[in-house]
């Protein structure tokens, strides 16, 4: 049940899809579970709507976790954002705030095939599972295999390569399931936010081109305040930026195909850490790794509220 | 053991590179010996002044201490035992009942 879920622990992905139907069954009136489609294998796309039910509909913001297979601690997070926001809507303002306004749509595990492989077989397992019928090697990296620029610089095309970027744009069914998701809720589809790891770092668009987006200066201030509320929980600090300039060009990502697809804030986080223990963060750095996070989050949120 | 003691050994370098003569040599010895890239995630990514974090099976570990060590590239050992880190990330599913 709800209150024996240990959210400091890292979870099979059996073990997140029921605690999403207990999410859903034990908060009707803040949670809607959807399933956005199937992955490769035959998995559900699970992904709960937060936020109060009220109409017209509201802005959103879509936060998905683990499109990279081995970086647990993205699922651990988008697990650790639904009990913060449940738990504390009506006791802290600022998230009373977030639910009353906006619509939030979590994705625990993009994933989900990948996320398995590394739970059960391959630990350090990164991209989908996808078959090649020319190739033995299977699977796509998910985040080059966006219709933006797709299979151009940063991005391989050999199978075998954990940079594959596919046979063609949204070659994957998971991919094609949130494109198409993203698409039909553009309207009100204000953020994305996509959570990685390990890097310590808050990236905006571009990843593709050195080009400055349309409206850098506010979400260079959205991304400065993220990581300054951040750095307020534990001292630790992020670096942000353009993810071309930040970390590395890279072409199909989703934080900028998200971005030219109309939603104006798009992030990626890498989260903890910078090498120390890399995809293997202790269970005992989840709860320090998820609280500040998610301060970073809500800044972000506020901000959509608020005119820039 | 968890993945079949699958890690047991294997080992991650950080490899700290300060010129493109570096650069040059250690993507040279990365196109001899299969590693997984950590960080960055592939080898067109590694630049000057940068540390690559990669993942080195039980049975490359001596080879690449060697050519590291031949082109005077600085590396340190991030984990010694990949296999040991795994058990301690999650613990066994025993102690996970414990707990």
């Amino acid at each position: 049940s709800e209150s024996q879920y240990d959210y400091e622990v890292y979870h099979s992905l059996e073990e997140i899809q029921n605690w999403m139907f207990e999410m859903n069954r034990s908060h009707p009136e803040l949670v809607t579970m959807l399933s956005l489609g199937k992955s490769y294998e035959g998995r559900q796309l699970y992904v709960l709507q937060l936020g109060k039910r009220n109409l017209p509909p509201k802005k959103s913001v879509w936060i998905d976790c683990g499109i990279h297979a081995r970086e647990w601690i993205g699922p651990a997070f988008c697990q650790w954002f639904v009990k913060e926001a449940l738990s504390s809507y009506k006791y802290d303002s600022v998230m009373t705030q977030l639910l009353n306004h906006l619509d939030f749509f979590i994705m625990p595990v993009f994933n989900v095939d990948g996320y398995r492989f590394s739970w059960n077989t391959d630990r350090f397992w990164r991209k989908t599972r996808s078959k090649n019928h020319k190739f033995h090697c299977r699977g796509v990296d998910a985040n080059r295999n966006w219709k933006v620029k797709w299979g151009n610089v940063g991005a391989s095309s050999h199978p075998c390569d954990d940079t594959y970027c596919g046979p063609f744009p949204e070659s994957e069914p998971e991919v094609k399931a949130v494109a198409k998701f993203l698409r039909k809720h553009k309207k009100h589809m204000k953020a994305y936010i996509s959570i990685h790891a390990y890097a310590q770092m808050l990236l905006y668009p571009y990843s593709y081109k050195y080009e400055p987006i349309p409206n850098f200066n506010c979400v260079e201030s959205a991304a400065q305040s993220a990581v300054t509320a951040l750095y307020s929980a534990y001292g630790v600090r992020y670096r942000y930026g353009p993810a071309a300039t930040t970390l590395y060009v890279s072409s199909g990502s989703s934080i900028d195909w998200a971005y030219r697809n109309g939603i104006p804030y798009a992030f990626a986080f890498e989260l903890r850490d910078t090498g120390h223990f890399g995809f293997l963060l202790p269970e005992s750095l989840i709860k320090p790794t998820c609280t500040e996070t998610l301060k970073a989050v809500k800044a972000i949120a506020l901000g959509l509220l608020k005119k820039c | 053991y968890q993945y079949n003691n699958r890690y047991a050994g294997d080992q991650v370098f950080r490899i700290t590179l300060t010129n493109d003569t570096e650069v040059q040599a250690l993507k040279k010895i990365l196109g001899l010996i299969k590693v997984d890239f950590w960080q960055p995630i592939s080898a067109s990514l590694i630049h000057s002044n940068s540390t690559v974090d990669v993942h080195v099976k039980r049975n490359d570990i001596q080879h690449l201490h060697a050519r590291l060590k031949l082109e005077r590239i600085k590396f340190r050992m991030l984990i010694f035992d990949l296999q040991k880190e795994i058990e301690k990330q999650t613990g066994y599913p025993s102690s996970r009942k414990r707990r």
